[in-house]
């Protein structure tokens, strides 16, 4: 605003920092955040990324749920199972994310664009103090077995989590179109499953974690819940051999994953598979006086 | 009688006065009752010599107000029922006698907020940390 500006109370003293107090700043405000150098900014083209889109979402309803009471109420709300709010026509929040609370609620799969927090998302969010999305390392589909030639392999790195963080919750998203019309009028049910351990010149050993069922006009997001296997991975990362998905017929049949309507890698980056992870920190950081 | 040294002796009006009358630039002389040991000390406002010039009218209480102040670091409100400026005007005033035994009125947050921060970690990850108890959404004051 600068001095002119009458907003500014007259007591202010307003001077520009010289280098040294600016980085002392800085320097505090890193360490008050616990980060070892200035986070990189975002980059042209990674915002249009699903996992950043999605966490911009999260990002956006935290900070609302900061400035609105009627948010919070809502939340509430929602969380004892009443949703309040939603089903009493509580008046949306500015961003409308009571809104998209209620169509994430009323349709698990949506055709929302990006990938919504649901309301399952937002009971996580309320206890989390971190929330991490990873992208998904795997580049180049691996040779499977005739068995499992639609299989799709994704890895993701947790050794990158913060100290002192626990994880609380974790998904692997995945997103998924109308599938092909071969399957107009069947049920396909997707499974995610757990690499146990590798093999030369055979398939992995697997541990089925969880399974999804979809009608083939079925459109969004379908989450699996990994919240075990992931702590697994943090605390033993040498087992962390990544997550196998497969889509099957209702009689068992497996197909292709494209064919069933699943967005892989080479689909558009906002529709990217990812994984999220809701965190709890055991460690509390303290401002320091000054 | 808030002076430790003194706290032994009697605690009539006139002992409170005889402090008071250490402050010649003061007009108004309180006379202050130490009660209990602990932050907050409880002190009764006494207005004498009301035309010596000393705006008395700074505190927003009948005489007799059985006022507050804090002994070691101040942080008020103090109890939801005080009013906090006339706490800070108390604190300011007993401050003034003894400064060196009383601190100066300041306020303490009543309503913390948390903020959160979005970032790119060096693997393309992105982080949502949330940073409990940062923003002071309310104080003392208001």
């Amino acid at each position: 605003g600068g001095l002119g500006d009458n907003h500014v109370h007259s007591s202010f003293i307003y001077r520009r920092l010289r280098n040294h107090e600016r980085r002392e700043i800085q320097r505090e405000i890193l360490s008050i955040l616990g980060l070892p150098h200035r986070p990189r900014p975002f980059s042209p083209g990674k915002q249009a990324s699903s996992a950043p889109l999605f966490m911009l979402d999260l990002y956006n309803a935290m900070t609302n749920e900061e400035d609105s009471e009627e948010l919070e109420y809502s939340l509430k709300g929602s969380m004892a199972g009443e949703s309040r709010g939603i089903r009493k026509g509580y008046p949306a929040s500015p961003n409308g994310y009571s809104r998209r609370i209620q169509l994430s609620r009323m349709t698990p799969l949506t055709t929302q664009n990006p990938p919504l927090a649901s309301l399952h998302d937002t009971n996580f969010l309320n206890d989390a103090d971190m929330v991490m999305s990873f992208v998904n390392l795997v580049e180049r589909d691996k040779d499977f077995s005739h068995h499992r030639r639609h299989y799709k392999e994704f890895r993701f790195d947790l050794t990158q989590i913060p100290h002192g963080e626990a994880v609380t919750a974790a998904e692997f998203r995945i997103y998924k179109d109308r599938s092909n019309s071969r399957f107009e009028n069947e049920t396909i049910q997707i499974s995610i499953y757990q690499i146990i351990k590798e093999y030369p010149n055979r398939d992995a050993d697997l541990f089925l974690l969880d399974t999804r069922k979809a009608e083939a006009s079925d459109v969004g997001w379908f989450v699996f819940d990994i919240t075990v296997t992931s702590n697994h991975w943090v605390i033993n990362p040498q087992n962390n051999l990544g997550l196998q998905l497969c889509a099957e017929t209702g009689d068992g049949r497996s197909i292709n994953v494209k064919s069933a309507g699943l967005v892989g890698r080479h689909g558009p980056q906002s529709k990217q598979p990812f994984m999220v992870a809701f965190f709890k920190a055991s460690e509390v950081l303290f401002r320091s006086v000054r | 009688a808030a002076n430790n040294k003194r706290k032994n002796q009697n605690r009539n009006k006139s002992s409170g006065q005889q402090e008071s009358s250490r402050m010649p630039s003061v007009g108004a002389r309180n006379s202050i009752k130490k009660e209990q040991e602990g932050l907050q000390q409880p002190i009764t406002i006494a207005y004498v010599g009301k035309n010596s010039g000393w705006p008395s009218d700074w505190i927003i209480a009948p005489e007799g107000y059985a006022a507050f102040y804090c002994d070691g670091e101040c942080s008020f409100p103090l109890n939801a029922h005080m009013n906090a400026t006339n706490h800070a005007i108390v604190q300011t005033l007993v401050h003034l006698m003894f400064p060196d035994h009383v601190p100066k009125p300041c306020c303490a947050p009543t309503k913390l907020n948390a903020i959160s921060v979005l970032y790119f970690d060096d693997s393309s990850n992105v982080i949502l940390k949330k940073y409990r108890n940062m923003v002071v959404r309310s104080c003392g004051c208001h």
